[in-house]
Formats: C-alpha cells, structure tokens, sequence
C-alpha cells in the first residue's frame, strides 16, 4: 500500500486535489 | 448482456468521461480549426515564444513543484509532468464513474490505474494533435512538432513517436462518445500484472468492449473493421508506454538535475 500512496489517495478523496 | 444494458453502460461511460475531462475531443478540433469564437492558441514555436507564455500569457503559473531550470528541454519535461499529473487525476475520477470499477479491490483499482493511466493518456492526446503540434494549457497554446523536435536529445525524443501514432490514430476519425468506451476498456484490463481478481476485471472489460463493438456499428456504420483496428491499437499504446518508460529511466539515469513527479515515480516503479 505504501508503494501506491497517492494512488490510493486519489482513489479514495474525491475532492483533495492532492499536494501536485 | 442485452443491447438495450450495452446503450445504457455505453451512455453512463460517456457523460463520466464528458464530466471527468477537461479537454474533450469536440473542443480541442473547434480550437485547432479557428471554428471557435474564443481566441486563438498562442503558438509556441521557439525559445522566446515558450518563455512569453511562461510569463503569464498561457500558463498563470510556473510549472507547480518543479524547480526553476533554464534548461529549455527539462524545463519542457517538467510541462509534460505536470499535464501528465493533473491527467491522471481526472482518468481516476473518470475510472471511479466505469461500473464496477469500484467494486474492485482497491488494490486492483490501484493496479488498473498504475497500469493504464499512461496508455488512456496516449489514446487521448491524438484529440489535441494535429501532424503540426498540439494544444496545451486547456487549449491556450499550441506548441510545434518543429519545436519539439529541436530540443536537445533526449528530450527532442519525448514527443515524437506520440506525434507519429497520433496521425495514424486520428486517421480512424473517433469522436468522444467512441473513446470514452475506448479508454474506459484501457482501464478495465484483465491482464495488468498482480490482479487480484482477474475474472472480475475481465467481466467488466467485456461487458465494455461489447458496448464499444455495439456502439462502433451505430456510430461508424460506414468503417466496417473499425472495432478490430482498436483492439490493435490497444496492443500498440502498450508499446508506445513501454518505449516511454524507458526513455524516462533513461532522462533519470543521464539528467541527474531533473527530478520525477512522485505520482509518476510511484507508477513507473517496478511497472515493466
């Protein structure tokens, strides 16, 4: 899981734009 | 199933994929005419034309997280990094939408995306390519082929075989509504390395490509073979990621000044 940590992150927060 | 459920998926998979992505084919081809009211790309097609729309003309900021280089060529790599990015988060917004994509193991919806994203996004660019260049910045800017090519090696070779693949794929003359199920059937592949429930996958992938199939007849009655021609082209966007890894491998091992987006190093690890 830790390898695909913002994957995941993506996957499951639809609206956190995630640190780009 | 029927083909009255095939409309129906085939329905559900274009308004995701109309939600989900900012920059739809029919845009793109209405801006790459001049048949839009809006105005025209700027066109970048050198050195002074890149740094001018770096200055707020067609891009409002400076490549986010990626540090300042006056390496033209890196600095074009960190461009692509950043389109790639925020791509990747609309396919997953857009995979979320697929049925049954998220009744999938999450470990699987991870799989298909590590595996998929860069395929899904080759498949797309064709819409913003013309033999010439392509629209960046949500269609802001155009930048040459020309352009592209007169980078320094090896990052004159980024762009390149995409160009080439995109006359080739655009020749088949898709709209949105046929690569919304094609990219959807990208996605929904059975034989990514480390599935879980691979006959899941399959399921579903089948249940898309039947759709498509379904969906090609109605829509391209005239291109008889056009469903077939796909299936290729899946198989040739799997060759065009590979060849694209390992030219980023290569950029990482020999520029050692240029860094990887973490989203990006997090697919490309251990991927081919």
């Amino acid at each position: 899981k830790e390898k695909h940590k913002i994957l995941h992150q993506l996957l499951q927060n639809s609206t956190s734009p995630v640190d780009l | 199933p029927g083909g009255s459920d095939l409309k129906t998926l085939a329905k559900q998979v274009n308004t995701a994929y109309l939600k989900n992505l900012s920059m739809t084919k029919k845009r793109a081809r209405s801006i790459l005419s001049g048949k839009t009211s809006s105005t025209s790309p700027f066109v970048i097609y050198d050195v002074d034309t890149l740094w001018k729309a770096e200055s707020g003309l067609v891009w409002s900021q400076l490549a986010p997280g990626a540090p300042l280089t006056k390496e033209i060529g890196v600095h074009v790599f960190y461009r692509c990094q950043c389109t790639t990015v925020e791509t990747v988060r609309e396919l997953t917004e857009f995979a979320k939408c697929i049925p049954g994509f998220v009744d999938l193991f999450l470990n699987d919806q991870v799989t298909l995306l590590k595996y998929g994203v860069h395929e899904a996004i080759f498949a797309m660019l064709p819409s913003l390519m013309n033999k010439d260049g392509l629209l960046v910045a949500n269609g802001k800017g155009f930048v040459t082929r020309e352009f592209l090519r007169s980078l320094r090696k090896p990052f004159s070779e980024i762009m390149e075989p995409k160009f080439e693949f995109a006359v080739k794929f655009n020749a088949l003359e898709l709209d949105d509504s046929d690569l919304a199920l094609f990219v959807a059937a990208i996605i929904l592949c059975g034989d990514r390395p480390g599935l879980m429930n691979v006959k899941q996958v399959e399921q579903s992938q089948d249940n898309i490509l039947q759709a498509l199939d379904l969906h090609l007849q109605a829509n391209h009655s005239d291109s008889v073979y056009l469903f077939p021609k796909l299936l290729q082209k899946m198989a040739d966007l799997r060759q065009l990621v590979t060849e694209n890894a390992q030219l980023v491998q290569k950029i990482k091992k020999t520029e050692s000044e240029t860094s990887l987006h973490p989203l990006l190093q997090e697919i490309y690890k251990d991927m081919y």
